[in-house]
C-alpha cells in the first residue's frame, strides 16, 4: 500500500 | 512604503487563481528583490512557492521588508473587480493593516481602488534545498494539464516514470487502468514551446496523488511550458516559469510503499 508522505518530512523548518 | 505596478494586471489574477484552491492563507514577503510567497496546503502534503522579481514589475519600490498576511480567496474576489487589460498597482505602508489595490483601465478612463484587510498568519517556513534533480522534464503545460485531468477520472494515484525515451503517466482504479506516454521531441519538431525535453541522469519512478497535481495545473494559463523535476524518494517539483518575472513552483510529497 502507498502511504502519502507529508512535505515536512523532506524539508526542514527554518 | 511598498509600491508595485504591473501593466499586465491579468498576471496577478492568474497567479492568485493558481494558488487559492490549494492555499487559503499566506504571507507574501515583499523586499527590495521582489515578492516571494511560500505556503503549504491544509493537509501539509504540498508546498507552493511563488517568486516575482522586482525587475519584472513596471515600477517597484520597497523601502522596508514587509510581510502581507493575505486571505487568498478574498484577494481573488477583489482582483475579479479588475478588468483583464487593467494596470494593477499594489500599495502598502511600512507597518500595514491593509493592502491597497489600484486598477486603471488602459485608456485611464476608469480608476478604482480597493483595500484588503491583512491578517496575522503564523506559518512555518520550510528550507528547500537547492537540489540537482535526476530527471527534469520540460513539456507543454496544456499537455500536462490534459494528462492529469484524464487520469484523475480513472484513479487517485499517478505513477510517473521518466526514462530517456519519454515520461509515462500510469493510473489504475476500479474501472481499469491507463497509461499516457509522452516521448521526447526530436530537434526538428516544430515550436520550442510545444517540445518535450528530458534531461536525465538516471530513470526515476514515483507515485503522486492526482488530486494535488490537479490543483497545480490551475497555473496552466501562466505559461506555455511546465517543468517537472524528480529524484528518487523526494517531492516532485512542478514549476511554471512566468515570462520575464519569475515562477511558481509546487512541491508534492510522494506516496511511498509501506
Amino acid at each position: 500500500r502507498n502511504k502519502q508522505r507529508k512535505i515536512m518530512v523532506f524539508f526542514s523548518s527554518c | 512604503m511598498f509600491e508595485a505596478r504591473l501593466t499586465e494586471g491579468s498576471l496577478l489574477k492568474k497567479i492568485i487563481e493558481a494558488i487559492k484552491d490549494l492555499v487559503q492563507e499566506a504571507n507574501v514577503d515583499c523586499s527590495e528583490e521582489g515578492l516571494t510567497m511560500q505556503a503549504m496546503d491544509a493537509s501539509h502534503v504540498s508546498l507552493c512557492s511563488l517568486n516575482m522579481r522586482h525587475g519584472g514589475f513596471d515600477h517597484y519600490r520597497c523601502d522596508r521588508s514587509i510581510s502581507l498576511g493575505l486571505n487568498l480567496a478574498n484577494l481573488g474576489k477583489i482582483l475579479k473587480c479588475a478588468g483583464n487589460d487593467d494596470v494593477v498597482t499594489l500599495k502598502a505602508e511600512d507597518e500595514p493593516d491593509t493592502l491597497t489595490l489600484m486598477f486603471e483601465s488602459p485608456n485611464q478612463e476608469r480608476i478604482s481602488d480597493f483595500e484588503l484587510k491583512l491578517m496575522d498568519i503564523e506559518t512555518e517556513h520550510l528550507g528547500i534545498p537547492n537540489e540537482e534533480y535526476k530527471c527534469t522534464i520540460s513539456m507543454p503545460s496544456g499537455e500536462f494539464q490534459r494528462i492529469v485531468r484524464d487520469l484523475a477520472v480513472i484513479g487517485e494515484t499517478c505513477i510517473i516514470t521518466c526514462t530517456k525515451e519519454g515520461v509515462k503517466f500510469s493510473v489504475s482504479g476500479d474501472l481499469g487502468n491507463g497509461n499516457v506516454t509522452v516521448r521526447q521531441s526530436s530537434a526538428a519538431d516544430g515550436d520550442e514551446k510545444d517540445q518535450v525535453k528530458i534531461q536525465m541522469e538516471e530513470p526515476v519512478t514515483l507515485n503522486f496523488a492526482l488530486r494535488y497535481l490537479g490543483f497545480f495545473t490551475k497555473a496552466t494559463p501562466l505559461g506555455s511550458t511546465v517543468k517537472l523535476h524528480m529524484s528518487p524518494d523526494v517531492p516532485i517539483v512542478v514549476e511554471y516559469p512566468i515570462d520575464g518575472i519569475g515562477s511558481i513552483s509546487y512541491f508534492l510529497a510522494p506516496k511511498i510503499d509501506e
